[in-house]
């Protein structure tokens, strides 16, 4: 089983870069590999190239009206086949707010249609918010992958995760396997070190060996709507994304 | 009149470190300044000091109850008058989604306190998202701070909020003033020089000539719950949010 979601509550830490660009490599492993963007900003989608026409061309459709998930794909450019957002997205958290029985509706399309096996892995993007979406992920994943961008503020979101998972623990009857991914990684400051032994520290084996450098190709790659593997592959993010598929292989944690 | 909001849909661009740290440079000019944080994440609030122990003590019990905000003030060692968030203000966006009249509810509420005057100034901090929190305070606002972090998708974000600003002014009946602030700004980086670039083709004007470096002072100030003037008196962060503060108090964006 392969879905991974990759989410943290902070802002701007890496998620869409982490989820776009491990898809990318997966996809590039000869794997069918499945994008889902759950952010209703569509920064995953949009950057792949594919833009939903309304709400009802996105995992929305799954909630309103338990559209399966296979008429939902969209062949991408970068290799990723992308089930997109749209800003409607954030109906969902206005309409199934109240109900607890809907975080598992992504877990179940999933399953239904085969998704997530070990030759269709899934990738998904969360927004920065604890709520309907980030949790549908969260239950329907294998692992969740927490980036940490290397500063105080990002390291205390993932502070924030780790309760949240435990109190979803008991609800879920299973601990939720979970990596920590060290993003925008800058060994010049002093900073950087700092937030690795704090995540040492606090998660241990959880924290992931492979941490992705702060390289502007990786900044740079969005802006031309590509991955780092079709913008800049011989740069140090390509390697960093190619090293962090090869560690979670080698883990078992992507079959 | 003097109410900023601190704004953009785009996460981690700096709307926290800019909301805490002029509001800081505010206070440290002999001004009663007060800091509202609208942002359920209650970074702000958190920086400061200042935890608030259920909803009721924040802006939650301005749309429940009609609560004055006089009542919810804090006094923070930052200098800054403190009416804090925490995570139950999330329920706003649940219970008030749907009607269009609550987005005065800010307005009202600090006009009926005579917040905001010129000796009053107000600076309020959001959450990269547009829901009925983030609206209040821009109808609230006399003036918009957008900050982009020197890269596209945080750029992209500023380019939405014009957008998101047109529509809007119809129903406000006047142009919502604003700055954008380029912040995290490396001048060694080309993308940095892109994106001041791509944004005064844009925005002219309305861009701040004063650009806040990237300065790991301001990344390590949040770790020890200080401001940048607690912190590092004597840092560019120091030195650059003081410049903001000059330019805005040139330009009479604050009185
Ligand atoms: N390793 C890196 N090196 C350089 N820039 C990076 C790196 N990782 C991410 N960035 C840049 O940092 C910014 C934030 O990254 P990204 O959008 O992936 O974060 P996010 O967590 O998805 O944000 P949001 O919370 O808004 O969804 C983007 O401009 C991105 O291009
Ligand atoms: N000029 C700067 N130099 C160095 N680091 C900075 C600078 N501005 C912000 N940071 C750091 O970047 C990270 C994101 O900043 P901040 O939390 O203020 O953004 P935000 O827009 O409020 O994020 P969110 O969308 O999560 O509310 C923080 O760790 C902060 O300390
Ligand atoms: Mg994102
Ligand atoms: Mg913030």
């Amino acid at each position: 089983m392969t879905i991974i979601a990759v989410f943290n509550q902070k802002g701007g830490v890496g998620k869409t870069t982490t989820a776009l660009n491990l898809a990318a490599a997966l996809a590039r492993s000869e794997r069918t590999t499945y994008g889902i963007d759950l952010d209703p900003q569509a920064q995953f989608s949009a950057i792949a190239g594919i833009t939903a026409n309304t709400g009802d061309d996105t995992v929305l459709s799954l909630f309103q009206r338990n559209r399966p998930l296979s008429e939902l794909v969209n062949e991408s450019s970068s290799g990723i086949k992308v089930i997109p957002a749209h800003s409607e997205l954030s109906k969902v958290d206005a309409l199934f707010g109240k109900g607890f029985n809907v975080v598992n509706r992504l877990n179940t399309g999933l399953k239904v249609e085969s998704l997530g096996s070990k030759s269709n892995p899934v990738i998904i993007d969360c927004c920065p918010m604890i709520g309907v979406l980030s949790l549908n992920a969260i239950f329907a994943c294998d692992c969740l992958i927490v980036p940490i961008s290397a500063d105080y503020l990002s390291a205390k979101g993932a502070m924030q995760i780790d309760k949240t998972l435990k109190a979803l623990e008991p609800v879920l009857k299973r601990r939720i396997k979970r990596r920590y991914l060290l993003t925008r990684f800058d060994t010049r400051r002093n900073m950087s070190l700092d937030i690795l032994r704090m995540a040492e520290e606090k998660f241990g084996e959880d924290v992931c060996s492979t941490k992705i450098a702060e390289n502007v190709s990786l900044a740079e790659s969005p802006a031309l709507n590509k991955t780092i593997f079709q913008h800049a592959p011989s740069s140090r993010g390509a390697h960093d994304y190619d090293a962090l598929l090869a560690e979670l292989l080698a883990d078992g944690l992507i079959e």
